[in-house]
């Protein structure tokens, strides 16, 4: 099988969907309310194929010793290497008694792959500031499941880290998308995706990021990375 | 000047990296 140019993915393993969100209960209905902050839905194959960025322009907003993102591209695959701009959705309000804790809300990040092979997944996530790594988080994706002639991978409803959570909230608190955009352009998130027991390298993508204009919603452009 | 002293706006990258999508 081999996936069109126009999404996040190689032969081994595609990006559906993912999506960051902060979720919580009504007062008044029984049903949750989920607001997002970033989304990438499952893409239409009439898209067009992806613009290359040159990773060379993004090396130092990730870590560059030990692993970073220079050392990942040099083993590559690197067709295994893409970028996503995101234009997060931050246009929700804290409730009193989240001004204090989280209040009852729910921040978690939920994420759909699919591809050819069973194999057991391991997401490595590393949010950085000015370009050093300040968490980082391992994850295993549950078992696959077959469907529809291909297996498919969740890591559902992964709880943001507290960095992270605190990180928006401060953000929440500018008075301008300007000061926002400011401060999001040193902080960046890198995402490896690895075959637990190979360790081969199968997705790794670099997240960085604006804030929306507010009537928008969340948007976003995927890059494939590149080196000429 | 170092890679990490040039801001965002100044490097190559595409056009499209500055313009917010409309909504589909």
């Amino acid at each position: 099988t081999s996936w069109p140019g126009s999404h996040i993915g190689t032969e081994t393993l595609r990006l559906v969907e993912f999506t960051a969100f902060v979720e919580r209960q009504s007062e008044r209905d029984t049903c949750k309310q989920q607001h997002r902050f970033v989304h990438i839905d499952p893409t239409p194959t009439s898209e067009p194929p992806l613009e290359m960025v040159d990773v060379r322009q993004i090396y130092d907003k990730f870590p560059e010793k030990g692993g970073g993102l220079r050392d990942l591209y040099d083993q590559g695959p690197p067709q295994a290497f893409f970028l996503v701009k995101f234009w997060a959705d931050l246009s929700f309000s804290l409730l009193e008694e989240e001004l204090g804790g989280t209040g009852g809300a729910f921040y978690g990040v939920s994420s759909r792959y699919e591809g050819p092979r069973a194999l057991t997944l391991s997401c490595t996530s590393k949010v950085c500031s000015f370009g050093k790594q300040v968490v980082e988080k391992l994850e295993t994706a549950e078992p696959p499941h077959w469907e529809d002639g291909r297996f498919v991978f969740r890591m559902q409803r992964s709880p943001l880290c507290e960095y992270l959570i605190n990180f928006i909230r401060k953000l929440q608190t500018l008075p301008e998308k300007l000061m926002m955009d400011s401060v999001l352009e040193n902080f960046t998130i890198l995402q490896v995706l690895r075959d637990q027991e190979t360790q081969e390298l199968l997705l790794c993508v670099a997240f960085v990021f604006e804030v929306s204009a507010s009537e928008r919603g969340a948007q976003h452009h995927i890059y494939r990375l590149g080196r000429d | 000047a170092r890679p990490d002293q040039v801001p965002m706006r100044k490097r190559q990258l595409p056009a499209s990296f500055w313009e917010e999508p409309r909504p589909a």
